[in-house]
């Protein structure tokens, strides 16, 4: 995250880091039940990829946490299901389930095709590239509030659709970066945090006076509750 | 620091059957290297099969290529063969070859060792010296390798022309796809099995690189090296490159996909100019050392595309990347390329969310065919064939539970469970009703403790 401050103990215990064989934080994810993960598409080589040696870590603060973290969990991922195709979104799930603590939570899904109000309070996270501007091996934050697509879309020309979910624009340099994408754009509602967004690559990262796009998640509700239905 | 195991070639959950035989086993208690040990010290003994549940091993006087007998899959089992019998190519001047070619190089059909006709000779088969039915061997070391007499009573006798396993598989670009069975170093040290880690411990596990055939101690390249290596079974030498000739211009493959404006896969295949990281940062030149020095020089991976500064991936990294212009940052993905769609041809479309979509498209978006509905005979499929508008006929697309993202079937693949099918809209991009939610009621999810922050200090 560019920009943005370094997480809290007990801040964003859904947001997961996505490993690959060597161990190397790749991407980012969501945790939206104790045994599945949502992400981004474009972090996986394809729909039906072998993941053997591929781990969810999350309830760590660090980006590399040591092997006598008490709170870290790293869960190796078993299954990937690729979202509808307009969708860039990945299921994934996890060999088994991990234990639900003050440091690992599940994030709500939002009610189906519900639009998230203009103004709502929304924040990302993550442990991607923070361009210099500090805490580069902890888990950043940073707030935003959602734009209605209409206004959005006068900035974009046209370019926001539907299953897309903007944030206002900042007047400084802040926002998602290489290494955040899959991770969770999550706004409050009623005393819950809910997952709305989902990171997606996009040219630069953090341009100020610019909205940010992100993947709207409750278009893709019925999906993500079939998967976990069905599998 | 050999282990007896690197004379054999396993293959993992099956063991061997011989149908006529009743399914007792006689199985030794023994470690698998035991196991080895002891089948390498029979003359009779072909393979053994280790029972991981029990610990025990059966030693077999038979292969899998042997006659009347069954492969079959059982999880508790390994195979272990010995190279010498399975092996297709050979090492040296073969004569340790116990394979079962019975043809010379010019075609011509072996006479049976145990024959002295059409041609009268000295060697009689025994129990050790692997002089079997016609198979080609060498029993006098002949340095070009096994041979056999001829059937043909004008031609005593004729090299098979063998290959050695270095000319067996040639080496195609930088090796990460060679399946080969060499097993020697360049300097002619023997290799360490990739699934022991003793005399060097390592992290190529092979369990944990299902794609990379890390199989026995044969030479592989699983890390995108110049050419393929092995850890040695030399203590004092880690890793050396094996010597394998390069495939002419004319046998080079190329395994993957070319793509210029999106990529496939792991975009190994991209060709395209993008040449910044996603965040914009321009990429460093392949051919330069600064600011970061690498190993992906473009003479080294002639294969990889590595011109100018563009976004590639030579090592089989998730994406596309390069190495950056900004000192602190060494390597990044270039994601603003998009995947390419692996759709597959659309043939029909549907209205609305295709709930009353009845045509007869019977195959996902990846192209894999659909499962029948009435093998689904659960709970789950009572329920979608009662809410159905549309009869669940067959293994055609259908929406029985009024999916707002379109028709879709169980598929024949184990690892999708369901998926939506290659049919598109019929009135082009689907319209979508957003709506202001006006009760929302969630349970325990998406609650966290501020308070921790505070305690954090």
């Amino acid at each position: 995250i560019v920009g943005g401050v370094a997480a809290q103990p007990g801040n964003s215990p859904w947001t997961v880091s996505l490993r690959n064989r060597e161990g190397k934080h790749f991407c980012g994810g969501s945790l939206v039940k104790d045994n599945w993960v949502i992400s981004t598409r474009q972090c996986f080589t394809s729909c039906d990829a072998d993941l053997t040696g591929y781990e969810a870590m999350m309830g760590s603060l660090f980006k590399n946490p040591g092997p006598n973290d008490p709170d870290a969990q790293s869960v190796p991922i078993s299954r990937i299901v690729c979202g509808p195709s307009d969708s860039g979104l990945v299921m994934l799930k996890l060999e088994k389930s991990v234990t639900l603590n003050s440091r690992v939570a599940v994030i709500c899904l939002p009610p189906e095709r519900y639009i998230v109000p203009d103004g709502t309070e929304c924040e990302i996270t993550g442990w991607g590239d923070t361009k210099g501007t500090g805490y580069p091996d902890v888990m950043k934050v940073a707030k935003f509030y959602v734009l209605n697509n209409g206004e959005c879309n006068v900035y974009h020309k046209g370019k926001v659709k539907d299953n897309d979910i903007c944030t206002r624009p900042m007047t400084v340099e802040i926002g998602a970066c290489e290494g955040d994408y899959g991770g969770p754009l999550s706004c409050l509602t009623l005393d819950c945090w809910v997952l709305e967004g989902v990171i997606i690559p996009a040219r630069g990262c953090g341009k100020r006076n610019q909205p940010a796009i992100f993947t709207r998640v409750s278009v893709y509700v019925d999906w993500i509750n079939k998967v976990m239905k069905m599998n | 620091h050999r282990s007896p195991l690197n004379d054999y070639q396993r293959s993992k959950g099956v063991e061997l059957v011989q149908p006529s035989q009743g399914a007792e086993k006689q199985e030794v208690d023994a470690e698998v290297h035991i196991c080895a040990k002891r089948c390498s010290s029979l003359g009779d003994c072909r393979s053994f099969d280790y029972n991981w549940k029990t610990l025990s091993c059966r030693l077999l006087p038979w292969t899998q290529k042997s006659e009347h007998i069954v492969l079959q899959r059982n999880v508790n089992y390994d195979l272990y063969e010995k190279k010498d019998y399975v092996r297709e190519c050979i090492i040296g001047n073969g004569d340790t070859y116990r394979g079962a070619v019975s043809k010379t190089e010019k075609g011509k059909t072996c006479q049976q060792w145990r024959m002295k006709f059409p041609h009268d000779h000295k060697y009689s088969p025994t129990p050790g010296n692997g002089l079997d039915e016609n198979y080609c061997r060498n029993p006098d070391s002949d340095p070009k390798g096994p041979w056999c007499y001829t059937t043909d009573k004008n031609t005593r006798h004729e090299q098979c022309g063998i290959k050695k396993c270095k000319d067996a598989v040639c080496l195609n670009c930088n090796g990460e796809d060679y399946r080969g069975f060499v097993d020697r170093t360049e300097s002619g040290k023997e290799c360490q099995r990739w699934d022991l880690q003793s005399p060097h411990s390592h992290p190529y596990k092979p369990e944990r690189y299902p794609d990379k055939s890390l199989d026995d101690n044969y030479c592989r390249n699983p890390d995108s090296s110049e050419r393929p290596w092995c850890y040695t079974t030399d203590p004092n030498v880690h890793r050396e490159y094996c010597q394998i000739t390069k495939c002419t211009e004319k046998q080079r493959q190329r395994n993957v996909e070319v793509t210029g404006s999106c990529f496939k896969e792991r975009g190994e295949g991209y060709r395209g100019k993008a040449n910044t990281t996603t965040s914009g940062i321009p990429c460093q030149r392949w051919d330069s050392q600064s600011p970061h020095q690498h190993r992906f020089l473009p003479d080294k991976y002639p294969c990889k595309g590595l011109d100018e500064n563009y976004c590639r991936n030579p090592d089989g990294s998730e994406a596309p990347w390069c190495f950056t212009t900004q000192p602190g940052m060494r390597v990044a993905y270039c994601f603003q390329i998009k995947r390419c769609p692996d759709d597959v041809e659309q043939t029909d479309c549907y209205y609305g969310n295709g709930e009353l979509y009845n045509g007869k498209v019977s195959k996902t978006r990846k192209g894999i065919t659909c499962r029948n509905w009435d093998e689904r005979m659960d709970q789950l499929q009572v329920s979608l064939e009662q809410s159905s508008l549309v009869p669940l006929e067959n293994n055609y697309c259908r929406n029985p539970d009024r999916d707002s993202h379109g028709p879709w079937c169980f598929t024949m693949d184990q690892n999708t469970q369901f998926d939506y099918c290659a049919i598109k809209p019929c009135d082009g991009e689907k319209l979508l009703t957003l709506e202001e939610a006006e009760k929302i009621e969630f349970d325990s999810c998406g609650k966290r403790n501020d308070r921790l922050s505070k305690l954090g200090r």
